[in-house]
């Protein structure tokens, strides 16, 4: 047999280089989209503004770089494990419906993340832009679909008193966590104000200000059997 | 590990880019722009068969000992990558959110012969 037929790149060389080339390309495309999970690559119907991404990545080093200081913090689950894939999220929020007390929010995340990976963290950022005076009481309420996937239950609901305009977090990965093991991939976010003096969220939310939800996953490790 | 220049046939790495706006990814793929790939290319004769690349163990030790008595019936020794890092990526998912990942083992950075 000719030297090195057994050889993975066996007779690349001999071939002509734009044949290389395409091979090459092929081979770089395939090796992406399987490491990520995708059958293809995305089409981007809506790609978020740059305003947007760059408040949510500096929201998100801000709030890393509080836990890394405060001294409470448990140990951080996120520290990277060798060897296995690790994912950072940002998912945008989508309109939902709205009254004037309530507005509801979807939180979309993919069926090839939610399929082969595990949340560690995940934590929902809202901004409140005060419509008045004095403190707004506002629930948070965290939907899912029932197993029937007919009728939403709450998940979790949290009162909060909003005093000032700012950023809020809201730590919401159990209720991912629970989404994904039902093999769901949305997570609706329902926010209602007590009285119509108008929602501390809507007021001003601009483009920079939308809520999005930050989440930290590893790649599930399949079991190896160790053959001895 | 050696990087190949000019002609020599022998086990090196070849460097191989691949810019995102050439392939129509520059959309989906948010950063960065391009992919150092990098691949393997050239022969491992039997004299560099193991090395660089292989620490040296009782496997070498018999391996020499096909060489010196039956350098025929030795297999293929293949130019593959010895060493490799992961690609960090920014991306859109289909559902239009934005994912920061690091692939493992995507860029070569040193070749070696088996």
């Amino acid at each position: 047999a000719p030297k090195g037929l057994w050889c993975p790149a066996y007779g690349l060389a001999a071939l002509a280089p734009t044949m290389q080339r395409n091979i090459l390309i092929a081979s770089a495309k395939q090796s992406i989209l399987s490491k990520l999970h995708l059958p293809d690559r995305p089409n981007i119907t809506q790609p978020t503004s740059r305003g947007a991404l760059l408040t949510a990545l500096r929201r998100m080093r801000m709030q890393h770089m509080d836990k890394a200081v405060s001294p409470e913090m448990p140990h951080d689950s996120s520290i990277p494990h060798l060897g296995v894939q690790e994912y950072e999220i940002l998912s945008f929020a989508e309109s939902g419906s709205s009254t004037s007390r309530s507005t509801r929010l979807h939180f979309h995340f993919t069926q090839e993340l939610a399929g082969s990976t595990e949340i560690l963290q995940a934590t929902l950022y809202l901004f409140w832009a005060i419509p008045g005076p004095g403190t707004h009481p506002v629930t948070v309420r965290l939907l899912q679909p029932d197993p029937m996937g007919l009728n939403m239950t709450v998940a979790s609901e949290t009162r909060l008193e909003v005093q000032r305009a700012g950023w809020v977090t809201l730590d919401v990965g159990q209720a991912v966590r629970s989404l994904f093991g039902q093999g769901s991939q949305k997570l609706t976010v329902e926010l209602e104000v007590v009285e119509d003096r108008g929602s501390p969220l809507l007021a001003g939310h601009s483009d920079s200000h939308w809520p999005f939800v930050a989440a930290q996953a590893r790649a599930r490790t399949s079991h190896r059997v160790q053959r001895r | 590990g050696i990087d190949c220049s000019g002609d020599s046939g022998m086990c090196c790495r070849k460097e191989f880019f691949i810019d995102f706006k050439e392939i129509g990814w520059e959309d989906w793929i948010i950063q960065p722009r391009g992919y150092h790939m990098n691949y393997c290319a050239g022969l491992c004769p039997l004299h560099m068969a193991g090395i660089p690349g292989l620490a040296s163990s009782f496997h070498t030790a018999v391996l020499n000992l096909i060489k010196a008595n039956n350098a025929d019936a030795a297999v293929d020794s293949c130019c593959v990558p010895t060493q490799r890092r992961p690609l960090s990526l920014l991306y859109y998912d289909r559902d239009s959110n934005i994912v920061k990942t690091d692939i493992p083992d995507m860029i070569v950075d040193a070749c070696g012969c088996t």
